[in-house]
């Protein structure tokens, strides 16, 4: 027995043609963020921390979905969630509907550790935040323009598109598509 | 979406997962990301942080099935992750990380790709994307 770590980016129709200059970056943030777990579990510290540690790190790259550079709903807007959950107690927390927190995995601990609930949403959530002072900005530190284009991208095509779901070609009819405009594979 | 699982040297175990959900989702929509079962679940047996379409995911609750088909069928981390992703997941909907408190890890996905690395104390260490 020893430790282990895994961590994501998220999963989609990733092209093998992606550009350079957009594999590099993800490639070295998953590298850096490697990296930070694995010095954190050679130092010992519990994989709850670990775990939290580490995806605060990439929330905080815009590349991946999540925290700065999350996708945007169809009013323009971003909505973010996270949980966390300890294996040995099973406790554990979550939040949803977020605008304006920095880093919803670390208040999804603290929905875990200083409530009696398991998850709280929306404007519950974003009170939660204030009372217990974590990191808040404008909706505005979220948005990239990237995001963006994918939205004005994903509306034009009338559909509603997982993580890394590239644009549909001029005359590509969408076959996943039902009346919603949402993807129907499941 | 992102997320991350881990282990320690005792078999401490612990998953989270944090996203902003689908490009042009509804307002008001929850994914799996948040829901314990479905995107994110850790118990004594296994850790797993999932990805993907959430609706398919929700539907399925893949991270809870993973670690019941440990616990109730006693198969590998690999195997239970594996059946899942690729016998109960349509095609194209999902990935998940997971580690095992024996320090095994495990990375399916059934997508075209999905951002991911891990590292076990031995000295394995992989980036990958494909």
């Amino acid at each position: 027995m020893g430790w282990a770590i895994a961590l994501h980016g998220g999963a989609g129709d990733i092209p093998l043609s992606l550009t350079l200059g957009s594999r590099q970056p993800r490639e070295e943030a998953l590298h850096h963020c490697l990296q930070i777990g694995v010095e954190a579990l050679k130092a010992k510290k519990p994989p709850l921390d670990v775990v939290e540690l580490v995806v605060r790190e990439l929330e905080n790259i815009p590349q991946f979905n999540a925290g700065k550079g999350s996708v945007l709903t169809n009013k323009g807007t971003v909505e973010m969630e996270a949980s966390i959950m300890d294996g040995r107690t099973k406790n554990c927390g979550a939040v949803s509907g977020l605008k304006t927190v920095v880093n919803a995995v670390s208040l999804a601990r603290l929905v875990m550790e200083k409530t009696p609930h398991v998850y709280l949403a929306f404007h519950g959530a974003e009170e939660f935040a204030k009372e217990q002072g974590v990191e808040t900005a404008d909706s505005s530190h979220f948005i990239t323009a990237e995001n963006v284009e994918r939205l004005k991208q994903a509306k034009e095509a009338h559909r509603v598109q997982i993580d890394y779901t590239q644009p549909l070609q001029n005359g590509t009819k969408e076959e996943t598509s039902n009346t919603n405009g949402e993807v129907q594979l499941g | 979406t992102v997320g991350c699982v881990a282990v320690d040297s005792y078999g401490n175990l612990a998953s989270a997962t944090s996203t902003g959900g689908l490009v042009n989702k509804r307002v008001g929509r929850i994914g799996d990301s948040p829901i314990i079962g479905a995107g994110t679940y850790a118990n004594e047996l296994c850790a797993i942080s999932v990805t993907g379409e959430g609706e398919a995911i929700l539907r399925a609750t893949i991270a809870r099935d993973v670690a019941a088909m440990m616990e109730f069928k006693g198969v590998s981390l690999e195997e239970a992750a594996s059946y899942v992703i690729h016998e109960c997941m349509p095609k194209g909907t999902a990935g998940l990380v997971a580690v095992s408190a024996a320090g095994e890890v495990a990375m399916p996905y059934n997508t075209t790709g999905m951002f991911r690395a891990c590292a076990t104390e031995d000295g394995y260490s992989e980036v990958a994307i494909w």
